[in-house]
């Protein structure tokens, strides 16, 4: 499989639908402090089913949702979908192109599509459960985890190696 | 369980060893389980032992020393079980530029299979990469997804200040 | 014991806010107590908001503001009571070039009656410093201080790069 | 006061007599990933009375000494002096320079000097507790410290409070 696009709406600091497009390759993403490239790996974690608020940097999940700025006002609901190019079948599904999809409502409700069908949040989990693509997976690494990774504490060192079995 | 996770583990101790020779140039690495009799319980000890030093513990090292074994160590895993993208934040931001350019190496053989994706501050990460996304945040507190270059033509490092402001 | 340490917040708060205007170019900053009654024991509280955001707290800010964030309170204790020296290890790694240019600015007024020493990757504080001493292993584990550059006379990058080998 | 030289020998990976000048105004340290910078950082704390060995990166203070490489034996003793120009008496001493040393034998005894004069732990530590240069306040900051400064948990702030006041 591989990743086609990111689409964020209401998410974080992109109130605006934004498109992240995805190239075969190494890509990198740069700009000033605080502009919001972090807020765009919190955005495909998130659309992975991650339910981790600690790892997306905060402690209520209605946080992801874009909170307004001095001349914005909150809005309502963030949305996330990601496109996959799966025509090598490497992920559980029949169809050769997927879209997952996320949204919270600040109500606190929240949907899960794949190819705009409803659906729970397990199976988008289980979709990539087992593809090395989880939420949990090795597959995104950030500074935090660097550390974690060799300090005393073993617990986020074993949960790698789980992972990679 | 148990035999997997046993044969994931020698897997993983042999990537760790190769990965490090390719970070460091030398020295030894070794992933021991502490009791081998219980793998699925049992602590993970990782050595590090730059070439010519003798470290006694992890935590003598440098903090770039400890950035690298961390990379050798996720690339390890990596390699027991691709993923098919990987999403990389500021995780160049402790290593000198010697380093930075043995990472990026690695990446760039990986990355003929797995979609890499960096956030990066440093300036040979950004020349190493295919396609240079940029995020700005003219109105403040709103993200915007801009391209700043894409297959390595035309743009130069006055386009990426360009986005500092 | 009481009215010192209200005397030290409040002196500490006023400098709080003018660093973080001179880092942050706007916004605003405040450090609260969280029981004004009992300021020997109350939690203090550090508000960080940079212009035109309303971020709820302080983890969900970038890495880069927060390191800035802690850089404005740092120097603003450092005002209270200046130290005769000041060393720094590596504080400017998580910043954009432009903030490491507004950090270095407020370095060098301090440093007309301060001792600083930073040790850093970042060529622009390289650049900045009046001395440059690089540390060299030529043999493996065995260090050596080595005098690059004295008062910002006749070195070049080059002779920064032969320190890597 | 303003500091003048630090002298190592057999410190962390420093095993020959070495030099650092301190000159006034900025000084920047550079050099690859593992040479020793921040080991001149541990040094001076060291020798200005720290005691606390998480902050130097071990956990018995032996582990200062060096240790050895793979082809050279480790140390018996580790000896850092600092010499300081006290002209303006801001450090409550009669002498107009100083010279404070320490050694740690591997024996687990130490010997505290000034002036060459033996003298204990305590009158170190008193010499510098009111300038704010004590090994315990804000004029040494590292990476973590940064992180500690902002956290949910208050200790290391309300620290740095009480020593500016
Ligand atoms: N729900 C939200 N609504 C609006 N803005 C938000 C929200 N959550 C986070 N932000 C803003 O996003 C900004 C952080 O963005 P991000 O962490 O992506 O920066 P960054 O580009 O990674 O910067 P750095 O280079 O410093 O790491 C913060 O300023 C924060 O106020
Ligand atoms: N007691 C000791 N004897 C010998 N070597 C030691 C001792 N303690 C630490 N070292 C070595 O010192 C090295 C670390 O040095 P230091 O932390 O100063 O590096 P650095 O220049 O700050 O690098 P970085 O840029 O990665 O932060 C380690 O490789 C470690 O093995
Ligand atoms: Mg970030
Ligand atoms: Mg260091």
């Amino acid at each position: 499989m591989y990743l086609k696009n990111l689409e964020l709406v209401g998410f974080k600091s992109f109130p605006e639908k934004s498109q992240f497009l995805f190239n075969k390759g190494i890509t990198s993403i740069v700009g000033p402090n605080g502009c919001g490239k972090s807020n765009l790996l919190d955005a495909l974690r998130w659309v992975l089913g991650e339910q981790r608020t600690s790892l997306l940097r905060g402690t209520k999940m209605e946080e992801v949702i874009f909170a307004g700025t001095r001349t914005l006002k909150p809005l309502g609901m963030a949305e996330v979908s990601l496109n996959i190019d799966n025509k090598d079948g490497s992920l559980p599904s029949q169809y050769g192109e997927l879209t997952v999809s996320r949204r919270l409502y600040r109500s606190g409700e929240s949907e899960y599509l794949i190819n705009k069908v409803p659906c729970r949040l397990k199976d988008i989990t289980d979709l990539f459960a087992d593809s090395g693509v989880g939420a949990h997976a090795y597959a995104i690494i950030q500074q935090e985890m660097v550390d974690a990774i060799l300090s005393d504490k073993n617990e986020e060192r074993r949960f790698l190696f789980e992972e990679a079995a | 369980a148990k035999a997997m996770f046993l044969e994931t583990i020698n897997k993983a101790r042999d990537n760790f060893k190769q990965m490090y020779q390719e970070l460091f140039t030398g020295g030894e690495a070794d992933i021991i389980l502490e009791d081998e009799s219980d793998p699925l319980e049992s602590r993970i000890e990782i050595v590090s032992r730059p070439r010519g030093k003798k470290p006694l513990t992890i935590t003598q090292l440098s903090g770039g020393e400890r950035a690298l074994t961390a990379i050798s160590l996720l690339f390890a895993l990596y390699m027991v079980k691709p993923s098919p993208f990987c999403f990389l934040d500021e995780i160049d931001a402790p290593l000198d530029d010697v380093n930075v350019g043995r990472f990026l190496k690695i990446v760039r053989t990986f990355a003929r299979q797995t979609q890499f994706v960096i956030i990066t501050h440093n300036k040979i990460t950004m020349e190493a990469a295919d396609t240079l996304y940029g995020v700005t945040m003219e109105e403040p507190g709103v993200s915007k997804v801009v391209a700043v270059r894409f297959k390595k033509e035309a743009e130069t490092d006055d386009t990426i200040l360009d986005l500092h402001y």
